[in-house]
Formats: C-alpha cells, structure tokens, sequence
C-alpha cells in the first residue's frame, strides 16, 4: 500500500452531490453508503452523509465537461473516477460509464467507490494486482471484500477498529430467533399514554415509542405516528428500550431477551442478537454523554455498558438510587437530552436530572403538557433558556427542547 | 500516421498520465530511450506482466483496461 495522506479526525461527513443515470437511485446510494463501510468495518472511521451544506467527502458524477473539475473523463472505458487526497474530499465518477450493482455486465459501482473513498481517505495505489486499491478495475465481484493490502493501509494511517467485544458464542451466532408476529396494536394517543420508549436519536431527534407506533416530539410539536417496522425493517412494536449512541452511532433496541441494532434505518449484520449479560425484559435505556456509557435499566437496578470494550457486569445489576438520585425505580423509558440532562419516564410524568445526575427542584412533570404539546397552555414569560421552574400562572413549556422539524425524513 | 506510430504516442500518454514516465522539468518531452524502457518495465512488473520493456500486445492490452485516474507509485524513480 502507498499513503498520501490522512484526515486529522476520524468521524468524517460525506454528501452525494448526484447520482449515475443507469441505476436506480436508491441502488446507487446503496452501492455508495456501502463503499464506506467497507472502510469503517475495518478502522476506527465513522461516515455520516449530509444532504445538504459542506461535507468532508463530496461524490459527484460528471463527464468529459466540468465547471468544477479540470480534470475531464474520458467517455466510456478507460478512466472510470478519480478522486483528491485528504483533506480535500473530491470523489469523481465518470458520468458515460455504465454503472451497474450485482451483475458482470458494467462497471459496478459500489467497487469502484470504495476505490476512490480508499484515496479519499489517504490511500495510493496498491502493487497488489487483486487488491482494491489496485489501479486496474477488475471486474464485478459478487462476494467483494477488501484485500489484506487494503486493510493494512488504512489501519497504518488509521489504527485497528476496536472489536467490540462479544462472546465467542455471541460471535458467532446467528439471528437466534425470527421476528416474532406482533399483534398489531392499537395506535396510542400521546396524551395518554405510557411510553414504552424514549430515544434521543441520530440528527437529533426525539423519537417516543409506544406499542406499534413512533413519533417525534419537539418544541413545535409532535410528528405524525408511524409503525416501528415502517421505518426500522424487521423491529418489533411494544419495545422495552431505544438508545442511540452518538460515539458508534449506533441504535439499540431492546425487547424481551432480544436486542436489536441499526445505523439509522439499516439493521446491522447478523441482529438481533440474544441478550446474555444483562436481564431481559428491560425498563428503559439512556446513552450518557459524559461517560460514552450506554445504561440499562430494569426494576431498581441498572447496568453501565461500555460498547467498545469488554465490560464485566459481574458486578452488576447496580442499585439505580446509588447513582441517579431521586429516580423511581420501574422507569418505563428514559434518555439523554442535548442539555446534558437526563430524563425519566414513568406512568404520566418524568423526572429531569442535573449534570450531577440529581433530580431537579419542581419535578416530578406531567409529561402529556411539557413533552406531547398535549394541553393549550399559556407558555410562561420567564426569559427562555433560565431554568423554568413552576410558577403560579400557567404551565410552562419545558424549554429544554430544542427546535428540530418534528416530521420523520 | 503509421497505426503504431499513433498506439506509441497513446503508450508514451499513459506512462506520463500515470507516474511511470516523469515529464522533464525543461524541454519537451522527447525522452531518453533508457527512460521509456524503464518506464515499461516498471509498468510490466506492476502489472504482473512479463518484464520486456518494449510495448508488445499485452502491455498495450493492459493499458486499455478500464482504471482510477490516480498515478500509480510504482516507478521508484518518478516516485521520489
């Protein structure tokens, strides 16, 4: 392998400025997610694409003309892509191949992507004539995976992606069971209703779970309910937990003695997984940003989980009371909030605790007013941003909320 | 123009395009024949081709294979 250069961070934003014409667009964007994580199956690199404004790495498709390239292609044949060293982000496509995905015929896309992400990330090309970052494009591979030479150059600009640990059955376990049918369950009303969930999510989002449905919550409102399986392929309803961690970027959610994982909406590999090391049937799940921690609770006890390393839980269950003071025991949801607060869920209302993980003064709320915008209310004058703590007049709208568009992409 | 004549000038295009041949600094571009034979063989060997260092059929061959525009570092001497 040959290194030309490298990112001075390893959470990288990418943004596809185009798409080829011979393929369907969402089999494109397939083939181009899938690309990077080829790279941060095997280094310690997250990618998240942007739709919109400056990304890191930009992906566009353009032919023998450019207004931003001086480098023109070539028609079909020949040059396919090229792309610029860090930290510039350019990854051209040539328009006038004909990409394709899961066929001989063509060029196929998602290999030569990868390709180009690997100069975009610091790689040069490779003397090994089957690696990928070879020069010569070889051709569609049905089972495609990167070369040694590969996987050892950017792990030398990069270091080695910390495992996460699992047991060895864990490793190499299948999905253990086929989703269970759910009854499908009548949609709840968010004013009445008990969570079963409650996740601060990717792009920061809020996402409440009960029985079948999902919905947004944030200062400007509630989002319409969707079905879990409608945006989470293959989860079931009438979860016991939701947990995004910022750090992976990774969704976990939890059901009975199952967990399950994604990256936004993309079930990760070989999930759901059996939960072994914690007691199913959880409570609730919250990622504290302090500590990098995922938590998990149930009954009075709870569990600190380190996702990137082996964490012994023999320890553990631990009392929730000796760390969260003034926590009910039985939350039935939980989450961290972009204030740095937590908060608890239980039956109507829920608690809001300080950075010292202590509930705060005037709580326990009622959740149907401050979170589901359920009751007209007359906001409270105090200035926004202070710490609203009750008043005699009114109720006032929680203003820890930030303002997020409470519609689901 | 004699057909190898123009196939020449493509082989001479791509050893510049993609770092076996180095463009002298001054003058034009006619090169030592040292330097192509170099270049060649360079190109052969990283090409897992046999090492001749003259343009026969399978070194203009492999030259037409579809590719990433990027140079390649493979001729120690343009490389430094």
């Amino acid at each position: 392998y040959l290194l030309l250069g490298r990112w001075r961070k390893k959470h990288l934003t990418f943004r596809i400025m185009n798409l080829p014409s011979t393929l369907p667009p969402h089999t494109a964007q397939a083939a181009l997610h899938q690309a990077f994580q080829y790279w941060s199956n095997v280094a310690p690199l997250t990618f998240q694409e942007v739709k919109a404004g400056r990304a890191d790495i930009r992906l566009s498709f353009h032919g023998r003309q450019s207004l931003y390239c001086s480098n023109a292609f070539d028609g079909p044949g020949r040059v396919l892509a090229h792309a610029d060293i860090p930290e510039l982000g350019s990854v051209h496509f040539d328009e006038d191949e004909f990409w394709t995905e899961g066929t001989y015929r063509g060029v196929n896309l998602r290999i030569i992507a990868a390709h180009e992400v690997g100069h975009a990330l610091g790689l040069g090309h490779s003397r090994y004539t089957q690696a990928l970052m070879a020069p010569v494009y070889h051709g569609y591979q049905p089972h495609f995976k990167l070369h040694p030479d590969d996987v050892a150059g950017i792990q030398a600009l990069y270091g080695k992606k910390i495992p996460v640990i699992r047991d060895e059955e864990e490793e190499t376990e299948q999905p253990t069971v086929p989703p269970v049918p759910t009854e499908p369950s009548p949609m709840p009303d968010p004013c009445s209703s008990e969570l079963d969930a409650m996740m601060l999510g990717p792009s920061g989002k809020t996402y409440a779970f009960k029985g079948d449905y999902v919905w947004t919550v944030s200062d400007s409102g509630r989002g319409p309910l969707f079905r879990v399986s409608a945006l989470w392929k293959g989860l079931p309803g009438n979860l016991d937990a939701a947990v995004y961690s910022p750090r992976t970027q990774w969704i976990y959610f939890f059901k009975g003695d199952r967990v399950w994982r994604y990256v936004n909406f993309r079930m990760s590999p070989g999930f759901p997984k059996k939960l072994n090391k914690v007691e199913p049937n959880l409570d609730a799940a919250l990622y504290w940003p302090f500590n990098k921690k995922v938590f998990l609770f149930k009954g009075s006890g709870y569990w600190q989980w380190d996702e990137l390393a082996h964490t012994d839980f023999s320890s553990y269950p631990k009392p929730i009371k000796g760390l969260f003071t003034g926590v009910p025991n039985q939350p039935s949801a939980a989450t961290s909030w972009q204030d740095g607060r937590l908060y608890f869920f239980k039956g109507k209302v829920y608690w809001r605790l300080n950075q010292q993980l202590r509930v705060e003064k005037g709580y326990p709320r009622n959740i149907a007013d401050h979170w589901m915008h359920c009751h007209p209310q007359t906001v409270d004058t105090t200035p926004s941003g202070g710490d609203t703590t009750p008043s005699g007049t009114g109720t006032i709208l929680d203003t820890t909320h930030s303002a997020i568009d409470t519609t689901l992409n | 123009r004699v057909p190898g004549l123009v196939e020449k000038e493509m082989a001479m295009e791509y050893l510049l395009q993609y770092g076996y041949l180095q463009k002298p600094l001054e003058g034009p571009n006619n090169f030592k024949p040292e330097d192509i034979t170099e270049a060649l063989r360079a190109f052969q060997e990283a090409s897992e081709l046999p090492v001749s260092g003259q343009l026969d059929d399978a070194t203009r061959a492999r030259m037409r294979q579809p590719r990433c525009g990027l140079e390649d570092p493979f001729n120690q001497k343009t490389l430094k």
